[in-house]
């Protein structure tokens, strides 16, 4: 699976999550990436997200908008709401990922509960920051 | 101008330093700064956040490096079977396609049915027929062939039937599979 999520200078922010499904799946099966709230959602309210994992455990627990509800209701930081859903609701229950998550001010998080996750940013600062273990 | 960010993940799941080589890793960091320097290009010429994301997901797409597009895992039938999806937070407008064969860019898709449907999501040769009638490029379905996946289904379904005694699991290639749920 792959995800991007931008914040552009208009204050606009955009999520997106392209994916191959998972090896020898049958039965038209569909994860997550597809799924609107779960693998990806967006709102310039909140946040954007974009998902990779067990996509099972995504659409039961409808992460992607979850990050973006505790943000909301609860007032929580992009940080805080995304370490709650991938390290702890999505962690107790045995699903696999991580997430992409970035706010309107341009806060990032990238939680996952697996020993690595590719991903990385780029921001004013100009350079690619790429990162692959948990490191 | 305000604050732009691009963030992109390209998978998650057993990657450790000791099932990857230097090489590989090498491959890896090169195809990531190449999505993000062009995704973000994009912001920096004033492009909207869904222009950005599309071009980075689309650099993405094309490499057999990741499971999306080109080089994305087989089906138990042998076929590649794509999804994708693309939010717009300022309109709150979604799209999506699900179970499609042909199309060469899923997430161009996805934006299509987003913005010229009056629908969220489109599954299997409906999507397809959509995106030929938006004028999206189609491929075959071999287009998205990646013999290290094709081989990584083989050995999949023989350790299913029981065949694989050696242990494929325990080649450090299989840790490359995303927490091994091989998708």
């Amino acid at each position: 699976t792959v995800g991007a999520i931008a914040l552009d200078s208009q204050g606009n922010l955009a999520a997106g999550t392209s994916t191959g499904g998972m090896t020898n799946k049958r039965w038209g099966r569909v994860g997550d990436s597809p799924i609107i709230g779960a693998g990806t959602y967006a709102s310039n309210q909140s946040c954007a997200v974009s998902a990779t994992g067990h996509g099972e455990f995504f659409i039961r627990n409808v992460v992607a908008y979850d990050v973006a509800a505790r943000m909301k209701y609860q007032g929580l930081s992009l940080q805080q709401a995304a370490e709650e859903v991938v390290m702890k609701t999505l962690k107790e229950q045995g699903g696999e990922g991580g997430i992409i998550a970035l706010d309107n001010k341009g806060n990032i998080a990238m939680p996952f509960n697996t020993p690595g996750m590719y991903r990385g940013y780029m921001n004013q600062k100009g350079k690619p920051q790429v990162f692959i273990f948990q490191d | 101008q305000n604050k732009v960010v691009l963030v992109i993940h390209g998978g998650a799941g057993t990657i450790t330093p000791e099932n990857m080589t230097p090489e590989l890793e090498r491959v890896y960091r090169q195809k990531l700064s190449e999505a993000l320097e062009k995704g973000y290009a994009v912001l920096e010429r004033g492009g909207t956040s869904l222009q950005a994301i599309t071009t980075a997901i689309q650099i993405m797409e094309e490499s057999p490096l990741f499971n999306a597009g080109k080089g994305a895992v087989f089906t138990s039938e042998g076929r590649n079977e794509l999804d994708a999806s693309i939010m717009d937070g300022k309109t709150g407008q979604a799209g999506a396609v699900a179970g499609v064969t042909t199309i060469k860019s899923p997430i161009l898709a996805a934006q299509a049915v987003m913005q010229k449907s009056p629908h969220v999501m489109l599954s299997g040769t409906g999507a397809e027929e959509f995106a030929k009638e938006q004028g999206l490029e189609q491929v075959e379905n071999s287009y998205f062939f990646d013999q290290r996946r094709h081989d990584q289904l083989k050995r999949l379904q023989q350790l299913e039937q029981g065949k694989d005694k050696e242990g494929s699991l325990k080649d450090p290639e299989w840790g490359l599979f995303e927490g091994k749920k091989f998708g």
